[in-house]
């Protein structure tokens, strides 16, 4: 099945 | 410090209660612009934006940067207390370690005074990338928590696929499959019962239905609610107020 992503890997830390 | 007076405690329950249960305890931004929020849940799957303009409050006072760390359940509690005609005054010190709350009633001069201690918290500020999305989609808020409910009774998740015709959502799960089909059309008499789809190329991506359900919990922030998405990036739900916003982003599922 599909894995969720993680928000983190899409943006990044300020 | 801080002072903020908003018209309607209802504006600032729903906002809450919009939240609360994704970001149990988060930072309030204060400064001149307004009141803001930015909290990723415990699992790093979401991530929530709130904006409360300056504007939307009146009288607002906020000459430096002041994070207000608070535990929304303590603050619903408190919320509570106020009847949704109220308004509400907030008030902090420049380091403050508590919120002053008091609710007006004009009608009929009851005041009450409420002070909720605040957390220090560590939040981690993420970048927001400004993004061109692939697909903006427009619909009733109403439209969305019901084809939310309705298809997590089936699967984990959900396939939104976006074309120009309209915006399918589809899954499939141990008992059957299931798809829910808005056709883009325009309510002339009631425009905010209009499906609109804004669309550089289809797109069409997997979300889990459990955040996605969460996030209706604002839907009494907004009659309609829009959906932004391009492949393999978050989406953005969002609730726009007249004077702020509530935005979700939510990871997409990625084939292994």
């Amino acid at each position: 099945g599909a894995q969720q992503g993680n928000i983190m890997s899409f943006f990044g830390k300020k | 410090m801080l002072e903020a007076r908003i018209e309607q405690a209802s504006v600032l329950k729903r906002v809450i209660e919009a939240i609360k249960d994704l970001v149990p305890d988060c930072n309030f931004d204060c400064n001149d612009t307004g009141i803001a929020l930015q909290a990723m849940d415990n699992s790093h799957v979401a991530l929530v934006a709130m904006l409360l303009r300056a504007d939307g409050f009146s009288p607002y006072r906020c000459d430096r940067n002041i994070a207000l760390g608070i535990n929304l359940n303590s603050l619903t509690k408190v919320l509570r207390c106020a009847q949704n005609e109220d308004m509400i005054t907030l008030k902090a010190d420049d380091a403050p370690d508590s919120l002053n709350l008091v609710f007006e009633n004009t009608e009929n001069e009851r005041i009450s005074e409420y002070d909720i201690k605040l957390m220090d918290i560590d939040q981690e500020h993420l970048g927001i990338p400004d993004t061109e999305y692939s697909a903006s989609i427009t619909l009733p808020t109403a439209e969305f928590q019901r084809i939310c409910r309705d298809l997590s009774q089936l699967s984990e998740s959900v396939a939104i696929e976006a074309t120009k015709e309209g915006v399918k959502f589809s899954c499939s799960g141990d008992i059957g499959n299931g798809s829910v089909t808005l056709r883009t059309h325009q309510n002339v008499d009631k425009p905010e019962l209009s499906t609109k789809v804004d669309l550089t190329e289809p797109v069409n991506l997997t979300f889990s239905l459990k955040y996605l359900v969460n996030f209706c919990k604002a839907s009494s922030l907004s009659q309609t609610v829009t959906l932004s998405l391009s492949n393999e990036v978050p989406l953005l739900v969002e609730y726009k107020m007249d004077n702020g916003y509530v935005r979700f982003y939510l990871a997409p599922k990625i084939d292994e």
